[in-house]
Parts: C-alpha cells; sequence; structure tokens
C-alpha cells in the first residue's frame, strides 16, 4: 500500500477505526490529478472484492457518498464529529471513493482547465484506476466492480467498457448502478406515468396528456412535436420539480425548499400526522411529540 | 460556482470537509479550492443512451441496477422500461425481496443482470435504506440471489 497517504488520524472520531483507510491523488489525463479516499475491508481486505463508488451529477462529489451513504464514517449536523455507518459498504468489500472529473471536490488541475465531456470522464477515471493500481498493487488481483449513482449511470458504463475493451489487467467482474440515468427520454417520460400514478396530477391533466401525446398505444411525451402536448407535459414536469416537493424523494420534506412554498407552520411529518391523528381530540402538540422520539429509534 | 442540489442538507459534510486539520489528514493538495458538493464544470453530455455500452460490457460483467422507488430524478419506472429494451433473457419474474421479514423492494432476475426497486427509498438508497442497501450489494458481490 501507498504508506503516505494512510489516514493514520481523522479528526472528529472518537475512536480511529480497526481498518486502515488512505486518502490522496491519483493521476488521470493530462495534468488532472483526482483525490480518492480508500477504505479497506473490515472483514477480509485480502479476499473481498474492491468496489470503485463514483455519485454523478455531472460534477458532484463522491465524499457525498463516503460520509453520507455508503461510506464507514457519517458526519454529524454539528460539521465537526463523525460517526461510524454499521451499514458500510466496507463491511463486506474494500472501496474507492474518486471524486471526478478534475474541479470536482478535492480533485484539481493545476492549470484549470475544467471543460470536459462522457469520454474525457470515463478515460480520465480508466487512468486514474490504473493509478491506484500501482500504489495498491497488492489488491490487482482482487475481484474489480464499478458503481456508481445518478449521472453515475452515464460515468458506470463508460468506464466498464474501457476497462473490457483496454489492456489494463484488472480483475473485473461486474456493475452496480443505483438510481442511475439510463436513457434521457425514457427517464423524463416515464416520469408523466410516475407522476400521475403518485397523485401528482389529476385526471384531467392526464386526460389532456394521453389526447395530445398518444395515439391509443403509445405516447411521446418529452420529445413531442406537438405543442399542445409540450405544453402539458411542461405543466406536468413544473408540479415535480418546481412546487416544492423534494424530487430526490418524493416523501422527505425539501430542505431549504423554494420560499414560495416554505410551509410556515408545519413539516411534511407533522402535517402527515395531523391529518393520520386528525380525528382524535385536540391536543396534538401531545400526540405527535412523543410519537417523533420514537420514530427516530424505530427501524 | 458550487451547485447545491435542490431539498439535499449538506450543511454538515461541507464543513467538515472544509476543516484546516481534515484536509491535512487526508492529505489534500494546497492547490485545491474549497470543497463543494457539486460544482457546475463546462460539461458536455454525449450519450443520450447508454443502450450500445450496456449490451457491449454486459458480454463480460455482470450487472446490478437498482433504484429507490421514491425517486424523481431517476425513477425506477424510466430505468424499468430501459432494461426490459435490451431484450435481456429472463430468469425470474418479479418478485419481492426482503430484509428479515420486511418486503424491501421488488427484484426482476436477467441472464447477467439484477433490476431491482428498493421500496420507499429515494435517490440516496445506501442513506436512505442503509440496511437494505448493503443486503444487495452483499448479495450482489458474492453473486447470491
Amino acid at each position: 500500500a501507498y504508506a503516505p497517504d494512510e489516514v493514520t488520524n481523522l479528526p472528529g472520531l472518537k475512536t480511529q477505526p480497526t481498518f486502515r483507510h488512505y486518502s490522496g491523488y491519483l493521476n488521470a489525463s493530462g495534468e488532472d490529478r483526482l483525490h480518492y479516499w480508500f477504505v479497506e475491508s473490515e472483514n477480509d481486505p485480502a479476499n473481498d472484492p474492491v468496489v470503485l463508488w463514483m455519485n454523478g451529477g455531472p460534477g458532484c462529489s463522491s465524499m457525498d457518498g463516503m460520509l453520507s451513504e455508503l461510506g464507514p464514517f457519517h458526519v454529524n449536523n454539528d460539521g465537526q464529529s463523525l460517526y461510524m455507518n454499521e451499514f458500510s459498504w466496507n463491511k463486506v468489500a474494500n472501496v474507492i471513493f474518486l471524486e471526478a472529473p478534475a474541479g470536482v471536490g478535492y480533485s484539481y488541475n493545476p492549470s484549470k482547465e475544467y471543460a470536459t465531456d462522457d469520454d474525457k470522464v470515463s478515460m480520465g477515471n480508466y487512468l486514474a484506476l490504473q493509478s491506484f493500481f500501482k500504489k495498491f498493487p497488492e489488491y490487482a488481483s482482487n475481484e474489480f466492480y464499478v458503481t456508481g449513482e445518478s449521472y453515475g449511470g452515464i460515468y458506470v458504463p463508460t468506464l466498464s467498457l474501457r476497462i473490457l475493451q483496454g489492456n489494463a489487467t484488472i480483475n473485473m467482474k461486474g456493475f452496480a448502478v443505483g438510481n442511475g440515468i439510463t436513457n434521457f427520454t425514457t427517464n423524463s417520460d416515464s416520469l408523466v406515468y410516475f407522476a400521475y400514478y403518485h397523485g401528482l396530477i389529476g385526471l384531467n391533466l392526464w386526460k389532456g396528456l394521453n389526447d395530445k401525446c398518444c395515439d391509443g398505444t403509445y405516447c411521446v411525451f418529452t420529445e413531442s412535436t406537438d405543442t399542445g402536448c409540450l405544453t402539458l407535459v411542461r405543466e406536468t414536469l413544473n408540479i415535480v420539480y418546481n412546487i416544492g416537493l423534494n424530487t430526490y424523494s418524493l416523501y422527505l420534506d425539501c430542505y431549504n425548499g423554494p420560499s414560495s412554498v416554505k410551509s410556515p407552520l408545519l413539516t411534511r411529518y407533522q402535517f402527515d400526522m395531523q391529518h393520520a391523528l386528525g380525528h382524535l381530540p385536540t391536543q396534538p402538540p401531545k400526540y405527535y411529540q412523543p410519537m417523533s422520539a420514537i420514530l427516530s429509534k424505530s427501524k | 460556482l458550487g451547485v447545491v442540489p435542490p431539498c439535499i442538507n449538506v450543511t454538515g459534510v461541507t464543513a467538515y470537509l472544509n476543516l484546516p486539520a481534515v484536509r491535512k489528514a487526508l492529505h489534500i493538495a494546497e492547490e485545491a479550492t474549497a470543497w463543494e458538493i457539486c460544482s457546475a464544470l463546462p460539461y458536455k453530455t454525449i450519450y443520450a443512451t447508454m443502450y450500445d455500452t450496456y449490451k457491449s460490457i454486459l458480454t463480460q460483467y455482470r450487472g446490478l441496477v437498482y433504484n429507490g422507488d421514491t425517486d424523481m430524478a431517476c425513477n425506477f419506472l424510466g430505468d424499468e422500461w430501459f432494461i426490459e429494451s435490451l431484450n435481456l433473457k429472463q430468469k425470474t419474474d418479479r418478485a419481492p425481496w426482503k430484509l428479515g421479514d420486511q418486503i424491501a423492494g421488488f427484484v426482476k432476475e436477467f441472464e447477467g443482470l439484477s433490476l431491482v426497486t428498493v421500496k420507499g427509498s429515494g435517490h440516496m438508497v445506501p442513506q436512505e435504506r442503509p440496511a437494505q442497501a448493503l443486503k444487495m450489494i452483499t448479495s450482489f458481490l458474492q453473486n447470491k440471489p
């Protein structure tokens, strides 16, 4: 392992972890320096697979994946202290969190040349991977998986293809894409169905969409050439994206949502509880305060 | 220019990663700017679909495509349509998968690819359904159903 990159004392942790982890830079295309944070498996690093994780954007950092999703260290709201994530993926695998492309997070290019595209990014990631295995040759024969999320739906398959077609000896076995973009048109067309079947748009708008965008068997929404259809599609997507719903998670509050819809009174949870418990004698604060305390502990 | 995705609270992570002691511990270069969760890079999208790419890589590698089913940025239906369009050989019907006794979502197995939903989760599955996410990725890495 590349000892100079070993992280021996991570601030904010009460006790340092039993597994080793490393943070530093990998060479990529041109002068690009891509930051990586590599955590060894808590289980059996020598034999467990190596998993590369990439958040999407494009332009978003994989440190979010590390510190609030699948990584072992999660940040408390105080922005100073950390707690260990009991469901970290390094329970079963060695995980590389790669910040790509240059310009994202801690990754940089000394000349600040940041214009890029899908193919440049996949090539940069492929070179960074080879740079990683130069730093950690002992992992070269472990099974290897490329994983990612969101715009990682482009990053993961394009990097996997380079590994398939390239001559670097990487023991690649598979890939995983979470809530990833796979096809832009189907992503937005399917959203129209999602909106209707989740009750975000009513029957009138749905009937209008069917009338103007469909021919009885097939619907073209976002790429329709019919202005009437496009008007209704725009109305539908406006409801999804612009009225304060949490686009990333329909049933969660929208942190810092658009001021126009910020509820002066209630969070979503309180709103729902008021509906669910509305039929009970009105002592609402008492009713759902204890619930919220219990809820934070329940699984 | 920093770009913060809507509705997501990243104040804790951003504060932590910009602590001088953390930058030092993580061996961050002086040239690296202050950390932001997303950066508005001049980025050109080339691929409108990953159809051909999936077709190539699935000749050699196993795939897992999973979706938290309350996400509207990349919703589960669109990815389901995409995987169906690949016309892979189906191995199992769509069926619930569980964590303990609780239904955790649905899975449909094809030759070389598993299509999974994670029930009630949004875009960041490992954040919103961590136990289910760990079980799912463990099964995938160990090539178990």
